[in-house]
């Protein structure tokens, strides 16, 4: 099951550590 | 306890502690068991939950009201956590507005959880773009209030806690750059900057906090890479 759980933990550090909008400008 | 006892107790009609105790234990459940226990819980344990959050949100606000719905916030987060409950989730007519409507700046600790939940749904790769079904759901809650769409955002960043101002910023960050339109991210960066955020960013960038630091490096080069496309 481990990649199916955490999916909202890996999108909110994600958006905290500003990695989802940089891989967005790529 | 089994997922079928907490489908049983949320039918139950509890009320105030008993009923926070149970939301309370029901989260600690969903984050704490395997995947398959949330499957079991499933659509019908999300249908009461939702039912049970807009019931109070209808109601005239208590503090033990209040710490309820914060506390089915933390539920959905923990039933979101994995994709069949995220699925489940994002199928629901009902779940992104009653998130929309748990933008209350009168209480901002569920607020933060709120927006953080609204950020990372509307950044989620899915064929129906997120974002813009997030983006709805704000324009139709405040047009029932007879406010600017973004206003609840601002408000938002104008509280004194700085978790809340950082998640307001993220949810900003994520609605503009999911857009695929340069007009739209023009637009809704005017609109905000317009409704007040020009000023908001002048007294948030004095503060020394790391969380906030990114959310603003973040629009600022968004901001910049718009302007140099136009």
């Amino acid at each position: 099951e481990g990649d199916e759980t955490g999916v909202m933990d890996c999108l909110m550090e994600a958006l905290q550590s500003g990695a989802a909008f940089r891989d967005r400008r790529k | 306890k089994s997922a079928m006892m907490y489908i049983q107790e949320l039918k139950s009609d509890y009320r105030d502690t008993p009923l926070l105790n149970c939301l309370e234990s029901l989260r600690v459940s969903l984050n704490n068991n395997p995947v398959s226990w949330v499957q079991n819980f499933g659509d019908e344990g999300l249908a009461l939950l939702l039912n049970l959050l807009r019931k109070l949100q209808d109601e005239e606000q208590s503090q033990i009201g209040t710490k309820c719905q914060h506390e089915i916030i933390r539920c959905l987060k923990a039933f979101m956590n994995n994709k069949h409950g995220l699925k489940s989730m994002l199928e629901s007519a009902e779940g992104i507005p009653l998130l929309v409507r748990s933008i209350n700046p009168k209480v901002p600790h569920m607020m933060v959880d709120a927006v953080k939940l609204l950020s990372a749904i509307s950044i989620l790769e899915h064929p129906e773009n997120l974002h813009e079904r997030v983006l709805e759901a704000i324009t139709e809650e405040v047009e029932k209030q007879d406010i600017e769409r973004f206003q609840p955002l601002l408000t938002g960043m104008n509280n004194s806690s700085i978790a809340l101002k950082g998640g307001c910023m993220q949810l900003i960050n994520a609605l503009i750059s999911r857009g695929e339109e340069l007009d739209f991210r023009i637009h809704i960066r005017s609109e905000l900057l317009r409704l007040g955020l020009r000023d908001r960013l002048k007294e948030v960038r004095n503060i020394e906090n790391e969380e906030l630091r990114v959310q603003l490096m973040v629009f600022d080069e968004q901001a910049e890479d718009d302007f140099e496309d136009l």
